[in-house]
């Protein structure tokens, strides 16, 4: 038995549009410490995993792991249909092959019912090693966006690299090539609208565009997204979710061959 | 030239 309260329904509503383009089907795990994802792009370039912890629920009855194949285009159509301000429940049992959708009005003056089909879908959960990051980056996530959105329509690849200077994203393309510098910049009365950078040694890495845009899907979750840098490593770009979680990217590098 | 790593590179089946 599974029966998921979540008071912002809007947040669910948001995570499926960050991720349903990269990832089209996942198994959605059910556990006591809460309602997680993990999964790979059809290339196996890019991973996402999710996690909005079970005392961010309203209700939380989880009453054994429970992992739900989803296609992720089908769940967004469901959730559209719920209000922005809307109640949002996730209903599921174990040996059924639904799981059902439940949008409740403010007003609890509308009580709507989505069932879904589930799916069986074969996916092994990879091991994340703890590591330690060369480079962590904390800045406004709408900046984030705006700088590979500008840089996307430049060049295919940004070169991120961090010196004490700064954070610098360069990409080249046909037309020419773009630099962007973000300086550290604390702001005391608005902290999400600082750029912070935490420097342990210089990194460099380039990434492919079309990923990083698709990572800032994400951006309505978070007003700040946290880059992590090493070199060798896959970046990991968070989005924290409000008291639940967050949402991390992790995109492998591009190298020179 | 630059190649793509893939993330399974990095990050170990069980």
């Amino acid at each position: 038995m599974l029966e998921l309260r979540l008071i912002q329904g809007s947040l669910l509503k948001k995570v499926l549009e960050a991720i349903k383009d990269l990832v089209t089907e996942a198994n959605f795990d059910c556990s006591a410490t809460g309602f997680s994802l993990q999964a790979m792009d059809s290339s196996h370039v890019a991973l996402v995993a999710l996690l909005l912890r079970s005392e961010g629920f309203d209700h939380y009855r989880c009453d054994r792991n429970l992992s739900m194949g989803i296609n992720l285009n089908n769940m967004s159509k469901m959730l559209r249909c719920a209000g922005p301000e809307d109640i949002i429940t996730i209903k599921g049992d174990d040996g059924t092959d639904t799981v059902t959708f439940m949008f409740e009005s403010q007003k609890q003056d509308k009580i709507s019912d989505f069932e879904m089909k589930l799916m069986d879908i074969d996916s092994e959960h990879l091991g994340i090693p703890d590591a330690e990051y060369q480079a962590i980056v904390r800045m406004p996530s709408a900046e984030f966006a705006r700088i590979c959105k500008d840089l996307g329509s430049i060049g295919d690849t940004v070169v991120i690299s961090v010196t004490k200077e700064g954070v610098k994203f360069f990409t080249r393309g046909d037309v020419g090539s773009a630099n962007i510098v973000c300086r550290q910049n604390t702001s005391v009365d608005k902290p999400e609208d600082s750029t912070v950078i935490e420097m342990n040694e210089p990194v460099s890495l380039t990434f492919a565009l079309r990923y990083m845009n698709s990572f800032t899907k994400a951006t309505t979750l978070s007003e700040v997204v946290t880059i992590s840098l090493s070199s060798e490593l896959p970046v990991v770009v968070e989005y924290k979710i409000a008291e639940m979680g967050y949402i991390r990217f992790y995109l492998a590098p591009k190298i020179e061959d | 030239m630059t190649r793509q790593k893939s993330i399974l590179s990095f990050f170990q089946k069980p």
